[in-house]
């Protein structure tokens, strides 16, 4: 059963994907699993869809730990799936969601770098493809996107940890998204999810010209950081992601927005500087608790303001 | 298995633009391997470098010459990564 699972504790990919399936078997009718395509490595690229029924719904996408070594995103992501599944039909909220819209929810995002850093660098951050000509390999996934690709904050060297790659959606993991994304036709919100900044960000990044929906984004990103500050006090700051942190070009949010995908997002989550990647398990469950509120008023005024 | 004994993780504030831009040529001195957990990405935000052991030196040299304040975030990344091992271990031990 799902739960008997160790949300408290960090897990091996093959210890999250079984747990998926119990996650689909525990909750027939409302959890299933698909697959959106392989990691280079040839890896299956599994997202667990939320959904009530009906077709072409609205829809919104997460996704985790496309950074393979912020373990706590991915950490996150297990708990906010089983999070989803429980407290449908128990939280009005969840509930009205998914009776009007699906979430998908890739925990995964990168499972190459992920098994790479229970097996051999904890500290591996991109992708696992090889390079032409170079002798590191990866790319960074969040610099792969067609949005302002190959801009400032990003690299043109295969060695650089934030490598951009030969082309746009070179590596097999973004283009899955990708297609997944434009297949579908009706994904309303991306929700992008890293750590370890404590930060609540959303587009542009690869310019600081702020976006058309720029104060609606604001407003939206103040009100979920005040609420998940109100759970253990974590403070976030929030913003467009080239006013807050820097210029970053190539990144998720950029190109979901640049779709038409208004409400895209990217959270920053724990720590504060003492730990960085190394986050303690005992700050999974806080961690994941406290991002809980900011997802589900992103998530609620997603599905208040339709467009 | 990669080994990262005697790393540390250093987070440091540069102070202005010019000591920012300082930062990011230490970032592209490859033979320091400097990992940068978090990128430097002007004055007034923290800059974290996981730094090698055998750059230790260097890196705090070039740190001290041009004033930066820094601190030690993390004082033996390997013992860190000892500990979070010994953790997942514990839990699947754990029968639940």
């Amino acid at each position: 059963s799902s739960r008997a699972f160790d949300f408290g504790s960090y897990h091996t990919l093959d210890e999250i994907y079984s747990w998926m399936d119990t996650l689909v078997e525990d909750h027939p009718g409302l959890v299933s699993k698909i697959q959106i395509g392989q990691s280079y490595e040839g890896r299956d690229l599994l997202v667990l869809k939320f959904s009530t029924g009906g077709s072409a719904r609205p829809a919104i996408w997460v996704d985790t730990g496309i950074h393979s070594r912020e373990w706590i995103s991915q950490a996150t992501g297990v708990w906010t799936a089983n999070k989803i599944a429980e407290e449908y039909g128990r939280d009005p909220s969840v509930t009205a969601l998914l009776d009007n819209m699906d979430v998908f929810l890739e925990i995964i995002a990168n499972p190459d770098g992920f098994v790479f850093t229970h097996s051999s660098d904890r500290l591996w951050r991109k992708t696992r493809s090889p390079n032409t000509g170079s002798h590191c390999l990866g790319v960074d996934p969040n610099r792969n996107w067609d949005a302002g690709f190959g801009g400032a904050g990003s690299s043109g060297d295969p060695c650089s940890d934030i490598y951009h790659g030969p082309f746009p959606h070179s590596e097999r993991e973004v283009k899955a998204i990708v297609d997944f994304i434009r297949g579908h036709g009706n994904v309303k919100s991306v929700i992008s999810i890293h750590s370890y900044s404590q930060m609540l960000l959303f587009p542009y990044g690869y310019t600081s010209v702020p976006s058309p929906d720029y104060q609606e984004m604001n407003e939206l990103a103040k009100k979920a950081v005040s609420d998940l500050a109100a759970v253990y006090g974590t403070k976030y700051t929030f913003g467009s992601i080239a006013d807050t942190i820097y210029t970053a070009a190539g990144t998720t949010v950029d190109w979901a927005y640049d779709q038409g995908v208004k409400y895209s997002f990217t959270l920053e989550l724990r720590d504060t500087g003492r730990h960085g990647f190394l986050l303690p398990s005992s700050q999974i469950l806080p961690t994941a608790t406290e991002t809980w509120p900011a997802l589900l008023d992103i998530m609620v005024h997603v599905l208040e303001h339709p467009y | 298995q990669r080994q990262f004994q005697g790393d540390q993780v250093l987070r440091i504030m540069a102070r202005d633009e010019e000591q920012a831009a300082l930062l990011k040529m230490l970032e592209e001195q490859e033979e320091l391997q400097v990992d940068f957990w978090r990128h430097p990405f002007g004055p007034g935000h923290p800059a974290d470098l996981r730094v090698p052991f055998p750059s230790l030196g260097a890196v705090k040299g070039f740190l001290e010459s041009h004033s930066f304040p820094y601190t030690v975030m993390i004082e033996d990344v390997q013992e860190l990564l000892d500990e979070e091992k010994e953790a997942m271990a514990r839990s699947r031990r754990v029968k639940r």
